[in-house]
């Protein structure tokens, strides 16, 4: 005939306090990526589309016009741009095979 | 000048191929 019961609650409220431990994984995984701002090409890849999109000859943009306006980055670096946007179909060789323009715009 | 419009054509095709 003792009442009981008193000890229910005690221990319960102890857990609602604690910090959410899968909030910190969330933003981890990004650290390695690769900027890929745009539409998967790289960021080379990305500077030397948006000039030739930029260029409003019909003949289109020459790969040397391409390395005077990207100082600093090597011919063979913007002729592998070059090769990728043509086989991507984001540009094509207009005159001769150094001569470029875009698709995207018209 | 027709050689660049079927440059852009052939282009135009590889691009579309991609997206599909």
């Amino acid at each position: 005939s003792k009442p009981q019961g008193m000890m229910g609650g005690a221990g319960g409220g102890m857990n609602s306090g604690m910090a959410r431990p899968g909030m910190a994984s969330i933003s981890g995984g990004y650290s390695g990526a690769i900027d890929m701002s745009n539409n998967g090409l790289s960021p080379s890849q990305n500077q030397v589309l948006s000039l030739i999109k930029s260029c409003p000859d019909p003949q289109g943009i020459s790969i040397q016009d391409l390395k005077l306006r990207l100082s600093g980055m090597s011919i063979s670096v913007i002729k592998q741009a070059v090769e990728f946007l043509s086989n991507e179909g984001h540009i094509f060789s207009t005159i001769d095979e150094d001569h470029f323009r875009s698709t995207d715009n018209d | 000048l027709q050689r660049i419009e079927q440059n852009k054509q052939a282009a135009l095709e590889r691009l579309a191929a991609r997206n599909v």
